[in-house]
Parts: C-alpha cells; structure tokens; sequence
C-alpha cells in the first residue's frame, strides 16, 4: 500500500458517500445516471467475487464489502425509493455497447484463462467505461449540479491517483498489470475535458455547463 | 505458468 493508492481509494469512496448523500439528503437522483451506476455495481461484483475466498488484509476485505453495499444502495435509491425522481429520459447511453466489448476483450487479452481473471478482466474494461453515460447524460442536459460535478471530480480523480501508485510501484519494481494500467489510463482520459471544466469553472462557483 | 495472479489492488 502506498499514500497514492490510499488517496485513491479515499477519493474512491468519497465518490460514493458524496453521491449517496446526495440523493438521500434531496431525496432525488435528478441529473444521475442510473445506467452508469448499473455498471459499477457489475464491476464491483465481477471484481470483488474473490472476497469470499481470498484474504488480502482487512482493510481490503472491508472496501469490498463498503463497496459493494453502497453501490448496490445506490441502485435501490434509484431505481426503487427515488424512482419517480429518476431522469429516464436523458440516461439513455446504450449500455450494451459497453458490455459486450467489455466481455468480448477479456476473453481475448488476459493474464489467464480461468473465471475469476476473465470476470476480473472483464470488470476492469468495465470499468474504464462506466462513467460515459453519465458524462453522455450532463452532456444532454447540458449541466450539472455542483455537487454531481464534486462527484464526477472524487471518481476521476480516484483512478488518476491509481495511475501515480503504479508509477510509484514501478520505481519500486513491484509487479504491476499492465491491463489495468491500460485501461486506468484510458478511464482517467475520459475525465479530462470534466476536470478542465471543473477547475476553470464549478471551483469559480461557476455552474458546470457542457457543451451538449 | 503466469504467476497466480493476485489482485492486492481494489
């Protein structure tokens, strides 16, 4: 563990606890994706399946276990106690094109062949994705609100903190995946017109507008 | 044989 990959995983989480609270405390998911959430919770559960069977330390069995519950809390405000509130018409990215390349590739580049590194595979393709119906969504709307714009910045910001724990690994010659690099690298890519946004206008107490 | 890979990483 270093200060790069526990920053990441703190930004992770704020992430989270910030999108949840947002939704709890409005009582509305207006402006969220819910298609995007889906996605995370695949990913967290094709990822964390190991969680049963393979102990790392505790810290990392407990962020399995946070994440999982909250994304998965997440989906049930949504799609269940703030449904009325759910913006269907502007989450409309077609997730399927997501997935199905998602699969394809991990049957195709992997470390091994065995179900649990092609599902773990799988939801690090995912992953790197995850995000573009929500993007697709503030793009449509055309604006988001600040704290959704806070959200976006802890997400993004999580996996460009995991770019510099694996620049700070290399140094230290530790082995590294280069699929997740690869794909953490493409992930964080897809953020930075957000993050040019974000620090020139949301941290001016400007509103975030996309251009649609 | 690769190394048993083990995703110490969230």
């Amino acid at each position: 563990m270093n200060i790069f990959r526990l920053l990441g995983d703190l930004s992770h989480l704020l992430a989270i606890i910030i999108l949840l609270l947002k939704i709890w405390n409005s009582r509305s998911c207006a402006g969220i994706s819910g298609r995007s959430q889906f996605l995370f919770a695949i990913v967290f559960t094709a990822r964390y399946l190991d969680l049963f069977f393979t102990f790392i330390s505790l810290y990392n069995t407990v962020m399995k276990i946070v994440f999982l519950a909250t994304s998965y809390g997440t989906l049930y405000l949504m799609y269940i106690k703030f449904k009325a509130t759910y913006d269907s018409n502007h989450d409309t990215f077609r997730i399927e094109f997501l997935i199905l390349p998602a699969i394809a590739l991990a049957l195709l580049i992997n470390e091994e062949f065995t179900v649990i590194e092609i599902l773990w595979t799988f939801s690090i393709y995912l992953e790197s994705v995850a995000i573009l119906p929500q993007l697709f969504m503030v793009s449509k709307t055309g604006e988001a609100e600040s704290i959704t714009s806070h959200y976006l910045f802890a997400l993004g910001s999580y996996r460009a903190l995991y770019i510099l724990n694996w620049i700070y690994r290399w140094f230290l010659t530790e082995k590294l995946n280069a699929i997740a690099i690869v794909a953490g690298i493409v992930q964080t890519i897809l953020y930075c017109d957000f993050f040019y946004l974000y620090l020139t206008k949301v941290l001016k107490g400007k509103k975030l507008q996309l251009p649609a | 044989e690769p190394a048993e890979e083990d995703h110490d990483e969230l």
